[in-house]
């Protein structure tokens, strides 16, 4: 939908809070403290979403639980650091607010390599195969 | 700034690109122009030229707006979400989700509507991928992955012109602001008017 202006938005996606249009993502909302170790419904997307995005490797077979296991714990660290994050492994309000955010569809990670700041720190070098790149 | 993987990017005698629209878009030349700013943006800073073809299947760089599954296995998912996306040089495919509320002129910030993105901004930003960035982590970045609603970001970082610079070079005009600056190979509109000027 191209608009010649802000006013041309129809009128049922004005309202601020309406929910029509509402993303996927917002649902993550819903994960909010959610720490390493519990199982949560929906977990596995949110999962789906840091593989689209290059923070969990991609597998052709990727069949993701409902779990707060290790994966998703490093791939959040990477993502919180890449978004210049506390780096808490949690999904915190602040990640969570990032995460649902309007954004770019190419990944963040590509082919296991990131660029981004989380391949300053050694610390998540488990998420893919990072490797370092100077500039 | 980061670059993708094998710092791709377009080689030395592909430095005048062209670039054409999804002929089945019909899109106006008011949202056209939206392109053609964000284009000069990038060639404001590097030797890199950008012209406008009629003829999408030789054009260098192709644009098209698509909704969900569109054959390129990342399918669009609607309003908000993601927006668009790019290839690395030198695929030159730029597609956009059509179901978004793409305001081409005016005020987004004005607007608290959250689902109004600014064409503009998210067309600076694919280009900076067609020409070879990744993303970046600096948040005022052009190349920053996330967009706020309502928000509208065109003109250059520094990073974003570090980065950029480091894989084509400087424009022998830049003057080291983001303030487009007038050149001799500027070309002229039809009605005879130059398209940017220092």
């Amino acid at each position: 939908t191209l608009l010649p202006n802000i006013t041309a938005i129809p009128p049922w996606q004005q309202h601020p809070n309406a929910t029509s249009f509402a993303a996927a993502w917002d649902a993550f909302t819903k994960f909010a403290g959610c720490h390493s170790g519990e199982t949560r419904d929906g977990l596995s997307k949110l999962k789906q979403y840091f593989s689209n995005f290059g923070y969990i490797p991609n597998s052709p077979s990727s069949n993701f639980t409902d779990d707060f296991d290790d994966e998703l714990e490093k791939a959040l660290k990477a993502y919180q650091q890449n978004f210049n994050l506390n780096v808490t492994g949690q999904l915190d309000d602040r990640t969570l607010e990032q995460i649902v955010r309007p954004r770019c569809g190419n990944a963040d990670i590509v082919n296991g390599t990131s660029s981004m700041n989380s391949s300053k720190s050694s610390s998540f070098q488990t998420v893919g195969h990072f490797h370092t790149t100077g500039h | 700034y980061t670059f993708f993987p094998g710092t791709p990017r377009w080689p030395v005698n592909r430095r005048d690109l062209t670039y054409a629209f999804l002929p089945g878009n019909e899109l106006t030349d008011e949202v056209k122009a939206v392109f053609t700013s964000a284009f000069q943006k990038w060639s404001a800073v590097t030797p890199l030229t950008f012209t406008e073809t009629d003829s999408y299947s030789t054009a260098d760089i192709t644009i098209g707006f698509y909704s969900g599954d569109h054959g390129d296995g990342e399918p669009f998912d609607g309003v908000l979400g993601t927006l668009a996306h790019a290839f690395s040089p030198t695929s030159g495919r730029f597609h956009l989700d059509a179901d978004e509320n793409w305001v081409v002129s005016g005020d987004v910030t004005r607007s608290s509507i959250p689902s109004a993105v600014d064409l503009e901004t998210v067309a600076v930003h694919e280009i900076g991928h067609l020409l070879g960035l990744g993303h970046s982590s600096v948040e005022d970045a052009i190349m920053y992955p996330t967009i706020t609603s309502g928000t509208r970001k065109v003109e250059l970082e520094d990073d974003d012109i570090q980065g950029i610079q480091s894989l084509y070079g400087s424009n022998p005009n830049y003057n080291g602001s983001t303030t487009p600056t007038a050149t001799t190979g500027d070309r002229e509109s039809s009605d005879g008017e130059i398209p940017y000027l220092a």
